[in-house]
């Protein structure tokens, strides 16, 4: 259980998102939004997935459609952020999303392929 | 962790930085930033076998660091305050890119800082570890995890970090094996 202090300290961090940047895209009414749904905003959510090499669309326009490449994407994304890999617009994940980050893409990176090797010692 | 494809890296035991000298912030003493650089260097310079020099000549490092503003002629613009904090390139490319519009702050006192302040320590030591080949990892209490909360610290690199650049550059003789088991302790304490 959250102490208050603890509580305040969440609401403030997402107060932070809300109001702080006029440049930054705010997600949070994406939440739940499932599969085949076709919403304002999705389109820039993929463009901020393309931005950080999940989305490979040369054309870089990108409709409002929820569709099964933004699920895959979606997955991606969870998997490379450490996420519970659902491929939805949950909470966290659209709060991830929110939060101010690194602009280096999270693709095109070789993971660790020792890892087993490493494991086994 | 992760490698940029190819696992690009430096093969040289020292690395010449520079902070630029016209691309900076007016709020921030160039000691100020430079007293940042040189703690977040010393974090990666523990643990591997490469050293890093600060140096005045910014043409000629191999490193080189400044503030820019929207776009600044690398392709990757800067999109004013939060979003993208900061980005630098794989070896050897070597520049290190922080977003001017950010609110940057190098003192500790996180609480009593703007709402939408970034820590200037915890920002330079993951770009660092970008310049010096390694990726994102997943692991949120990781260094090089992509996402920061404004008004935070992170700034001593964990298990992951560690192990993560020890692969690319071996390890220093004098690491210290207690301050991976600290690391260790750290990501266990969340």
């Amino acid at each position: 259980r959250n102490t208050p202090e603890a509580e305040q300290s969440t609401a403030k961090a997402t107060q932070i998102i809300h109001v702080s940047n006029s440049t930054w895209h705010d997600f949070s009414r994406l939440v739940d939004v499932q599969i085949g749904s076709h919403v304002s905003g999705v389109s820039e959510l993929k463009r901020y997935l393309h931005r950080f090499g999940y989305v490979n669309d040369g054309s870089e326009i990108f409709s409002d459609v929820f569709d099964g490449p933004l699920e895959s994407a979606i997955s991606l994304y969870q998997e490379n952020l450490g996420l519970p890999i659902t491929g939805r617009l949950d909470t966290s994940t659209v709060t991830l999303m929110s939060l101010p980050r690194c602009g280096v893409s999270d693709t095109h990176m070789t993971i660790n392929n020792d890892f087993l090797h490493t494991t086994a010692h | 962790y992760t490698y940029f494809n190819g696992k690009p890296k430096w093969n040289r035991d020292t690395l010449t930085y520079a902070i630029s000298k016209t691309h900076k912030l007016d709020y921030l003493t160039s000691e100020d930033v430079k007293t940042v650089f040189r703690r977040a260097f010393s974090q990666w310079s523990s643990v591997i076998p490469v050293s890093f020099e600060e140096v005045d000549d910014f043409t000629t490092a191999d490193l080189k660091i400044g503030f820019y503003a929207g776009d600044h002629g690398d392709g990757l613009p800067f999109d004013g305050v939060l979003g993208t904090l900061a980005h630098a390139f794989a070896p050897e490319n070597g520049r290190l890119h922080l977003d001017a519009a950010e609110t940057w702050i190098v003192d500790d006192d996180l609480k009593g800082s703007s709402e939408v302040a970034v820590d200037l320590e915890s920002v330079a030591t993951h770009e660092i570890g970008h310049l010096l080949g390694l990726g994102h990892s997943s692991q949120e209490s990781a260094v090089m995890y992509p996402s920061l909360r404004p008004r935070t610290k992170k700034v001593d690199l964990t298990v992951d970090d560690v192990a993560g650049v020890l692969k690319l550059y071996g390890p220093n003789p004098k690491l210290r094996l207690d301050s991976l088991t600290q690391s260790e302790d750290s990501i266990k304490n969340g």
